[in-house]
Order: structure tokens, then C-alpha cells, then sequence
């Protein structure tokens, strides 16, 4: 249009310059066949980046703002995990060392799948009903396509000593507190008063009444109050059955119970990051919430076989 | 444009070139990385093949073939034979955070 515009005035068409109503006309004419280009251009354009988003497996660009969602560390743990795997993989791993990174310990899901996924409890009014060391967890999965195959699912929950541990670690010496973090199993039963269970319970059939709800044990794991870490529980159970059955998504219970709880020296739950403490902000509570990480396999995404 | 630039060089090779996300908007809703390095091959495969063009013996018949009898077989083609993946940390359009693994976006050597 702009082109059209900047012609000189010799170079205009005779019938032009004699009629002006003609010239307006055919101005018109241009200046629609120059926004007809535009538009043309414009849907070639937006085919374009559907199908480039097409082969990114996504129906349409996400018209989200990043700056609006607080993104958990854990999740640019596992980015920087990834990225350091596809540098080796480029590099070309041999056979043996690849076999030894699936089998290390550290979240083989992360490692076998090639999509993971994030996300944090709704909060609901209901949540402050719930007792301090009991919580009921509600996600929505809904946004994983069916497509998607499960490889995993954990549920992660932060903890930290509380006050009252912190005052009786400062008479302890931090190589015997290093050595009975790695021998786990080594426990004296002095120790045992710093050991509190974390249970997580898949809720099967939620509670209607006051005692037809069913509740399954899906895991359970030991952590020592002394302790600043996360501890992960598997519930792939769970999120099978909800990526199958959408409406039976319940959520998981979860459970902080000390072992020994006549002498343990944390008799609450408040050192296990089940809910945000009043005086916690936006910030540091989207730090430290707890988090189901869900591992799958988008078939749309596997590798082509190699020539 | 391939008159103006490095691309003259005849033999077959791998080139820069970087896909920045935010040029097309893209960063609004990818986290991380805010671009990537996707090289792209370009060249010619001349006969004799040179080892380093990494030919496959398809390309290297079709190659005396084509030194025989240019008007009926063409030369062959440079194309990328190694590629590898990148990780990308996005927010779908639920505002959830996914990290998923992409193959074949890199293009680690070209070939015949």
C-alpha cells in the first residue's frame, strides 16, 4: 500500500489523473489488493506457526503471561538435568554409560520420559478443617492429553527442623548428624524421637458420610526432623487411575504421624510443608509447597527411527 | 539469500543458525531456553565424494550416475544425518509448567 502511495506523478495511469473518481476507485482497489497481500501473508504466517506448534505437540500458541506464574525450583532442577542429558546424548554417550545413568537413582522417570509436568494443590476453604498433620491434596490434571502415556508420578513435600530441634542441633556435632543421614538404617533408639512418617493415601471413594470414605496406602517414607530436604512419594497408582478415570480424582491424603510419639520431640506437623504458615509470603511459599511432578511419554514426540 | 553470502562455498557443510524465541513472540510463554543454536546443511556433493561429506553408498552411485548423466540424475543432496534434542520449559495454555524433550532439533553434521 505504502509503495503505491509514493508513486511518482508521471508514472500515474492516464485514466487516473483525468478522473478523479475514477483514481479514488482504483486507489481503493490497490489499497485492497495491498491489505489482500497483507492478510494472505498474515494466514501463511499463522499456518506457519500452527504447524511448527502442530510438531511441538500443541493445538494453539498458550496465550499466557510467564511473568504471572511462580515456576518451582524443581522444575529448572530438572530443565538443567535435561539439558545436561541431551549435551551428553549429543556427545555420544557410550551404550554401557547410558545404561548407568537409567538405573541411578535419581528419578529414572525424569530420565526415561520425555515429558514432565508440574503442578500445586487448589486451594480450597475446606483446607483449614483439616487437622495440622493431616492434609487432603487436590490437583487438576486435566490438561494432560490423552495421548500421553504415564511413566511416573511423585508427590514431593519440603520439610524443615522445626524451632524446637533447631535449639537441641546446636549441642550436636554435624559429622555424627551427616553420618546418620547417608546410614539411614543405623538408628539408635535415642534417634528415633527425630523420626517422623509421612504417609500418602490415595482417596478411593471421598467422604460423604461421617465413615463411608476409603482411603489406600500408596506410600510411605521415614524422615528425620533434623533434616532440611524434600522427601518424594510415588503415587503413579493414583494418577493412572485418574488419567483414566477423570472423575475419580479425589486427591491424595496425607498423613504426618512422629514414630515414637510419646517421646518425640516433635509432637505436630508444622516442620513438614503440608500448608503455608500465616506469616509466609507468594514467594517463599511457592518455593516450598508441595508438588506432584507427573513423568510421561508423548508418543507424538518419539524419536524417528534412524536410516 | 544465497547470492550474497557464505553459501557459494560448493561443498556440503553444516551452518549457523540461531531460532531466538522472542522474535516471534514466543517468550511469553516459553521459560526456558530463550533460543537455541538449530544449524541448517547447505552445499554441494561433488564428484568424487570426499570422506569427510559423510555419503551414504546410495549417494555415492547416484553420484557416478550423475557425473555420467547430469540431465537425467541429479546430483545428491545435502541433508542433516545426526540431529539431536533440545529441552524446553514452557507454561501450557493452563498456565501449567512442563518441561518436555524434543528430538531432531539440532542438527549435528551434514551429509550426502
Amino acid at each position: 500500500t505504502s509503495s503505491l502511495t509514493e508513486l511518482p506523478q508521471g508514472k500515474t495511469t492516464p485514466s487516473l489523473t483525468r478522473e478523479p473518481g475514477t483514481k479514488l476507485a482504483k486507489d481503493s482497489e490497490d489499497s485492497s489488493k495491498g491489505s489482500a497481500k497483507l492478510d494472505k501473508d498474515a494466514e501463511i504466517i499463522k499456518k506457519l506457526e500452527e504447524s511448527l506448534l502442530n510438531s511441538f505437540g500443541l493445538d494453539e500458541k498458550p496465550n499466557v503471561d510467564k511473568s504471572q506464574v511462580k515456576i518451582h525450583p524443581y522444575m529448572f532442577q530438572l530443565y538443567n538435568l535435561k539439558v545436561k542429558e541431551n549435551l551428553e546424548e549429543a556427545e555420544e554417550v557410550s551404550e554401557d554409560r547410558r545404561e548407568s545413568k537409567a538405573s541411578s537413582k535419581f528419578t529414572p522417570q525424569a530420565i526415561l520420559a520425555n515429558t514432565v509436568r508440574s503442578f500445586t494443590h487448589i486451594e480450597s476453604p475446606e483446607d483449614k478443617f483439616h487437622p495440622e498433620h493431616k492434609m487432603l491434596f487436590r490437583f487438576d490434571v486435566s490438561s494432560i492429553p490423552a495421548r500421553e502415556i504415564l511413566q511416573g508420578a511423585e508427590l514431593r513435600i519440603n520439610y524443615s527442623p522445626p524451632p524446637s530441634v533447631e535449639k537441641i542441633l546446636e549441642t550436636y556435632d554435624k559429622d555424627t548428624i551427616s553420618n546418620l543421614h547417608v546410614n539411614r538404617r543405623k538408628w539408635s533408639k535415642n534417634e528415633l524421637i527425630y523420626l517422623t512418617r509421612i504417609n500418602v493415601f490415595d482417596v478411593v471413594r471421598p467422604s460423604k458420610g461421617s465413615r463411608d470414605h476409603v482411603h489406600r496406602l500408596i506410600d510411605t517414607s521415614v524422615i528425620d526432623v533434623r533434616m532440611n530436604s524434600t522427601v518424594s512419594l510415588d503415587v503413579s497408582p493414583s494418577l493412572k487411575r485418574w488419567l483414566s478415570k477423570p472423575q475419580t480424582n479425589y486427591g491424595f491424603y496425607v498423613e504426618v504421624n512422629p514414630l515414637k510419639f510419646d517421646s518425640s520431640v516433635v509432637k505436630d506437623a508444622s516442620h513438614v510443608r503440608l500448608r503455608r504458615s500465616i506469616s509466609q509470603d507468594d514467594d517463599a511459599w511457592s518455593e516450598k509447597q508441595p508438588l506432584l511432578i507427573v513423568h510421561t511419554d508423548d508418543p507424538k514426540l518419539a524419536k524417528r527411527e534412524k536410516r | 539469500n544465497t547470492k550474497n553470502s557464505v553459501f557459494k562455498r560448493p561443498h556440503c557443510r553444516r551452518y549457523n543458525m540461531y531460532v531466538d524465541f522472542r522474535k516471534v513472540d514466543w517468550d511469553t510463554w516459553i521459560v526456558a531456553p530463550p533460543g537455541y543454536d538449530a544449524f541448517f546443511c547447505q552445499g554441494e556433493c561433488p564428484y568424487p565424494l570426499a570422506k569427510h561429506m559423510n555419503a551414504t553408498n546410495h549417494a555415492v552411485i547416484q553420484n557416478i550416475i550423475h557425473s555420467k548423466n547430469p540431465a537425467r540424475v541429479p546430483a545428491p543432496c545435502c541433508v542433516p544425518i545426526k540431529h539431536s534434542a533440545i529441552s524446553m520449559l514452557y507454561l501450557d495454555r493452563d498456565k501449567k509448567v512442563v518441561l518436555k524433550t524434543y528430538q531432531d532439533m539440532i542438527v549435528e553434521s551434514c551429509g550426502c
